[in-house]
């Protein structure tokens, strides 16, 4: 089964 | 005192159609080098990062930095003011409450003055790290906006699989499934041309929500080509150029096994 990730778990917060 | 004009107004036009079902706000930040604004949608599945560099413009001032907090959809109700061949000048004073829209049209026999009010966004940004793609794909753009509007009828993912030469697009479903190959072009010339560069020759193979493939393919007026980047457990880039000073970038998280 997929998930969907989010952008938050690849770029951290600059 | 920041100002900018741009001789191409429809390209603002066209930005603000791939941004605004996106991001509903953002903070428009202009400096010296130019204007850019960064947002991720609410389920942050997506990060969409807008760059106009200054010598996009044929008029760029920016004495201090000025940030634009602007409603997307405000802003695209008054560009949509905006005849395509208008010249568009964005002027705001410092520590701006509000940004002054001016459309030119290209007779110059009608000027449109509008007032935008600027609203406090507290946005957090992203850093984007630097990162080796192990494909890099060219496509014309309005291939790449058919073939996610087609596969997006099978079913909710589609699954983007790059080996040596070839691009694979592939969708499955209740009603059954697709798959769209294409192949590098010999004809590297012309605008049509499919080109596929692998970092190695190690093939790979993602799949992503086709929801946000089709809101990224509202910018394909932007560029006749567009950019697709992968590299296995990271987040897709598809880009859009704009001119040789510009480009609209989404990175779209992938869909990955549980």
């Amino acid at each position: 089964k997929q998930v969907q990730s989010k952008m938050t778990s690849f770029f951290g917060v600059a | 005192m920041f100002e900018a004009r741009l001789l191409q107004g429809s390209i603002l036009k066209k930005a603000l159609e791939g941004i605004r079902e996106l991001i509903t706000s953002g903070n428009w930040e202009c400096s010296s080098a130019g204007i850019s604004m960064q947002g991720m949608d609410p389920s942050h599945v997506a990060l969409t990062v807008l760059m106009l560099q200054n010598d996009l413009f044929d008029q760029f001032r920016c004495d201090r930095n000025v940030t634009l907090g602007l409603n997307h959809a405000t802003f695209s109700k008054i560009l949509k003011c905006a005849a395509n061949d208008d010249i568009i000048t964005l002027k705001a004073e410092d520590q701006p409450d509000e940004c002054n829209l001016l459309f030119q049209s290209a007779n110059d026999d009608k000027t449109s003055d509008f007032i935008i009010k600027l609203t406090d966004i507290d946005q957090e940004t992203l850093g984007i790290p630097d990162t080796e793609y192990a494909a890099t794909v060219k496509v014309p753009s309005v291939e790449f906006q058919r073939i996610c509007r087609d596969l997006s009828q099978f079913g909710d993912t589609i699954i983007i699989s790059v080996k040596k030469g070839c691009v694979e697009f592939s969708g499955t479903g209740e009603i059954g499934s697709a798959k769209i190959a294409l192949k590098e072009s010999g004809n590297v010339d012309d605008d049509e041309k499919v080109s596929v560069e692998m970092d190695k020759d190690t093939p790979c193979s993602l799949s992503f929500a086709s929801r946000y493939l089709n809101y990224f393919t509202k910018a394909t007026s932007l560029s006749d080509t567009v950019t697709l980047q992968l590299c296995p457990e990271h987040p897709l880039v598809v880009s859009y150029d704009i001119g040789d000073n510009g480009s609209l970038k989404y990175y779209l998280a992938p869909k990955i096994e549980e």
